[in-house]
């Protein structure tokens, strides 16, 4: 409670009207930058304690993880650029499931995300540019971050273990096939497709809700455009495919045809207005 | 090839040779859309007279009633299977990216402004403006107080016949989380990551000022020019808008509230040396 009242007796100074707008003084400024900065190290203490707990640590062993906070907001972070595996946890503030875009400033490398599961998931190594390595105060050797996306659950708390892999470097790793713009369905097991219109092979037999997940397929999507809007496609879970005669359709004669259409006139978008 | 696009599944964007955005494209709808940044020079005035008080860090006061443009460059394309960009530099000290992450339904604009060189005597002013064809006939939305969003309306007030004597500054309006304008078929929503000032100065735009460095004082009791520096040079401000198209008919309200908290309260992050702990005992 001690060094969370710190916290809370600064958050109330930054109340101040001065403090809200940047209106202070410039060394009121700086005291004002002084006070947060030393009241958030501080507290962070308590963060570090429950997460370790959770893991489960017994009390006279030193702690399993000493966790730290990065400037991410000059993509830099003295542990993780120098550190070959490291652990990330997020904890989600909010009542409900968000999906969290994770940066973490690494050296150039080839590295592999693991979740909570043990699997690893995508990730890609993305370059830092020069525009923000040049900033002046920053104090990094961080060339690239990784970034992968966090799925956490509404107050979670989940722990990613990242590591750098000891072989030729790799921009990126792909576990899934990503859908594009025009890609609206996958064909599989349970298999669930988007009506669009303009395409009279299909024919749909039950609708359901749209889920996140139902965008991402490990199964490659087949190449279809609907100029409607999102909105009103309604995703469609589909027992049998059956073409405009009401005969069942086989599901590579359809990705043949689709691919046939697509090789022929490309991916279509709607027109591009002056 | 001229042109780059950036897409996931719920949106596409274009973009041309020097990296500015042109286009966006929703399933059913396209439209013009431009991101650029630009800078107000501030007024220097006498500091004795109400009325002429210099651009300080109560007041924007800009001397000019157009802002100076910048050129642009494009510096990168990363595109991955989780995340696209677009890095565009300009010849001002400003570097923003634009982000589409897979699957989803916002694009992200995050940007680098600074240190502002004041070495021409000038205290600045930086803006960032997106222009989109939309007709908004002067209309234009903000939640000025944080708790309901108000209707605004270009060089006017609901309850006086106005004269403006200063148009750009008399038109902008404190933004706590968004600013929107829309016409009949598209809203165009740009959401804020900290409370800043903007308006919707010209037809189908939205103005958004993002980082100052003023050589005077406005005499409204600070005493001091706003002219931070660090290391010698002026700040640096890194932030970020998120963009938001939907349908004008479509209510969004509850996704859009949610994007907002989650851009306020992300995940508190730590990072853990794991040296000593292989990934098998993890």
């Amino acid at each position: 409670m001690f060094v969370l009242n710190e916290l809370k007796s600064a958050m109330g100074m930054m109340q101040h009207h001065d403090a809200v707008t940047g209106t202070e003084k410039q060394h009121v400024a700086h005291d004002y930058e002084r006070i947060l900065h030393e009241a958030l190290e501080d507290s962070s203490i308590i963060a570090k304690q429950a997460f370790n707990k959770i893991v489960q640590r017994d009390g006279d062993k030193p702690p399993l993880f000493q966790y730290e906070r990065c400037s991410f907001n000059e993509s830099s972070c003295d542990l993780t650029e120098r550190s070959d595996q490291f652990v990330v946890t997020l904890y989600n503030p909010l009542g409900w499931k968000v999906k969290y875009p994770v940066r973490v400033p690494v050296m150039e490398g080839t590295y592999t995300v693991y979740a909570p599961n043990g699997e690893a998931i995508d990730s890609q190594l993305v370059g830092i540019p020069d525009f923000v390595k040049n900033i002046p105060t920053r104090e990094s050797n961080a060339t690239h971050e990784v970034v992968f996306l966090a799925h956490l659950h509404p107050m979670g708390v989940k722990s990613f273990y990242v590591k750098r892999e000891k072989k030729e470097k790799r921009e990126s790793k792909m576990n899934d096939y990503y859908l594009h713009f025009n890609d609206y369905f996958k064909i599989g097991d349970n298999a669930k497709m988007v009506e669009f219109e303009n395409n009279p092979m299909l024919k749909p037999v039950f609708k359901s809700n749209y889920e996140d997940n139902d965008l991402k397929t490990k199964e490659p999507g087949i190449g279809v455009n609907s100029e409607k809007s999102m909105n009103s496609m309604k995703p469609i879970d589909i027992d049998v495919l059956k073409d405009k005669d009401g005969d069942n359709l086989d599901i590579e004669e359809l990705r043949r045809l689709v691919d046939e259409r697509d090789r022929a006139t490309g991916p279509k978008f709607p027109e591009l207005s002056d | 090839d001229d042109e780059t696009y950036l897409e996931n599944e719920h949106l596409k964007l274009r973009f041309d040779s020097s990296g500015l955005l042109t286009h966006a494209m929703l399933p059913d709808i396209t439209f013009n859309l431009a991101a650029q940044f630009y800078y107000w020079t501030g007024c220097v005035g006498n500091n004795t007279s109400p009325s002429e008080r210099s651009s300080g860090a109560y007041i924007f006061r800009p001397k000019t009633t157009r802002p100076f443009d910048m050129k642009y460059r494009s510096v990168g394309n990363p595109k991955g299977n989780v995340v696209h960009e677009m890095w565009v530099e300009s010849d001002k000290n400003v570097g923003s990216i634009a982000r589409l992450y897979n699957g989803s339904k916002v694009f992200e604009l995050d940007f680098v402004v600074g240190p502002i060189d004041v070495s021409d005597g000038e205290g600045k002013e930086y803006v960032i403006r997106y222009e989109t064809n939309l007709l908004n006939n002067g209309i234009f939305y903000t939640d000025s107080n944080g708790r309901q969003t108000l209707k605004r309306v270009l060089n006017k007030r609901p309850q006086w016949n106005l004269t403006l004597e200063e148009p750009i500054a008399g038109n902008y309006y404190p933004i706590t989380n968004e600013i929107y304008i829309e016409d009949n078929e598209v809203r165009v929503s740009i959401l804020t990551d900290r409370s800043q000032g903007g308006g919707s100065l010209e037809e189908g735009a939205i103005e958004v000022m993002l980082h100052r460095r003023l050589l005077h004082d406005d005499a409204f009791g600070v005493g001091e020019a706003l002219n931070e520096t660090a290391k010698g040079a002026g700040l640096v401000m890194r932030g970020k808008h998120v963009l938001l198209f939907s349908n004008a008919s479509e209510n969004n309200d509850e996704f859009k509230a949610k994007t907002i908290l989650e851009l306020h309260l992300p995940p508190v992050v730590f990072v853990a040396d794991a040296k000593h702990l292989q990934y098998e005992e993890w």
